[in-house]
């Protein structure tokens, strides 16, 4: 009554983009990065790494990251956390256990996913607890 | 079947702000 216009807010939208989005990752749809991860090509958005992770905003925000189509990430301990990252990023869900926390922790800590730093830190100390 | 997992929901921020431009 008396009201100027009505918004319809489609609360699944946001996960329901982000549904698809792994789904054009997972058919290679658009994908225009390659991440090399212990040597594994993994492909995926530069437009989803740039939104969710410090680093990759870092390298792509600017002209320099226009060129980069290939990007080669520390082997090591860390490796196995980068691909459960990348889940992250398109899923929200991350998957932790006490054997793959500190890889998940030290790959998050290179890609400057600060948040992500905080949770493997409160699921670690949790798991030490009693 | 895949051992039990338990989900734990994060309310707070996930992922880093870009910066609205100044």
């Amino acid at each position: 009554e008396g009201a100027l216009g009505y918004v319809r807010e489609f609360t699944r939208h946001s996960s329901d983009v982000l549904g698809n989005l792994n789904e054009l990752r997972l058919r290679g749809i658009l994908t225009d990065v390659t991440l090399l991860v212990g040597g594994q090509p993994l492909r995926a958005h530069k437009a989803v790494l740039i939104a969710c992770s410090g680093f990759f905003y870092s390298i792509f925000r600017g002209r320099a990251g226009v060129g980069v189509d290939v990007l080669s990430l520390p082997g090591g301990p860390e490796a196995r956390g980068f691909t459960t990252l990348l889940d992250f990023m398109y899923t929200s869900r991350l998957r932790l256990s006490p054997a793959t926390a500190p890889a998940v922790l030290a790959a998050a800590t290179y890609l400057q996913m600060e948040h992500v730093v905080q949770a493997c830190h409160r699921f670690i100390q949790a798991s030490y607890e009693p | 079947h895949e051992g039990l997992v338990a989900t734990v929901k994060e309310a707070g921020r996930s992922i880093h702000e870009i910066p609205r431009e100044e």
